[in-house]
């Protein structure tokens, strides 16, 4: 059997919410390692890896390794019934075809139990080879959402671009254009408030803003965001789950014909 | 003409 315990159910909640929009029906793989996911949207354009380490949650069985398949929107349905302060519990019995996903209250005088059918999901799992990456920049991730949100009004898509001088974020449509300059920042008073800019060499690439505002949706879920790149490799856009994991998002750059 | 690349063709299949 397979039993997962979180006592922060929050995460969960907040997980799915940031990854919903972007795939609707994904496999998640549990292991002794942990609870992870790996899923691409439909156009095969950006892929969405999610790991939650066993041991972050509270209480972790896993007998033998099993895939759920299923609808992330029904199961965000169920997740959105549970508290904020709930403690979730996920279980699946071998040989079943439905998990059960179980909210208690944290003074305990509530219980829910929400059962969901599986589904058989035939997923392409792709290999992610461990990459050294250009440019990696560090920034705090309301800022980075604030900065794809403002450039989604001007442009479809975002020049990301990376040279000493800091990282510009370009976008231009119609109306007009925008450039967005931030500067490495480590002077601040508190740590998820900096910007750090590592640059092996210059890079500039492009992708559509479209995916990077859905990538955003996990802004809740940690202060700072990662954002690694390198020429002719998809950018990594990459959200830690309060020390038990990530959430990465593989955009595949835009190329000139 | 802009072009999104698809990721498959990115990584390798498992």
């Amino acid at each position: 059997m397979f039993e997962l315990r979180l006592v922060q159910g929050s995460l969960l909640k907040k997980v799915l919410e940031s990854i919903k929009d972007l795939v609707n029906d994904a496999n998640f793989d549990c292991s002794s390692t942990g609870f992870s996911l790996q899923a691409m949207d439909s156009s095969h354009v950006a892929l969405v890896a999610l790991l939650l380490r066993s041991e972050g949650f509270e209480h972790y069985r896993c007998d033998r390794n099993l895939t759920m398949g299923m609808n992330l929107a029904n199961m965000a349905k169920m997740l959105k019934c549970a508290g904020n302060d709930d403690i979730i519990t996920i279980k699946a019995d071998d040989g079943t075809d439905t998990v059960t996903f179980m909210f208690e209250s944290p003074s305990q005088d509530k219980i829910s139990d929400f059962e969901m059918k599986l589904m058989d999901i035939d997923s392409e799992h792709l290999g992610i080879p461990e990459a050294e990456y250009e440019a990696i920049i560090r920034m705090p991730s309301a800022e980075f959402a604030r900065i794809c949100r403002d450039l989604s009004s001007i442009g479809d898509t975002v020049v990301i671009s990376v040279t000493k001088e800091g990282v510009r974020f370009s976008a231009r449509g119609d109306i007009g254009a925008a450039n967005i300059v931030c500067r490495q920042n480590a002077t601040v008073d508190k740590p998820e408030d900096a910007t750090i800019i590592e640059m092996q060499e210059p890079v500039t690439l492009t992708f559509a803003l479209r995916y990077m505002n859905s990538f955003t949706k996990a802004t809740p879920l940690a202060e700072q965001v990662t954002i690694s790149m390198s020429s002719d490799l998809p950018v990594v856009v990459e959200y830690k789950v309060a020390g038990m994991g990530y959430i990465r998002y593989y955009l595949a750059p835009k190329i000139e014909e | 003409v802009n072009q999104q690349q698809q990721i498959t063709s990115f990584f390798s299949k498992k």
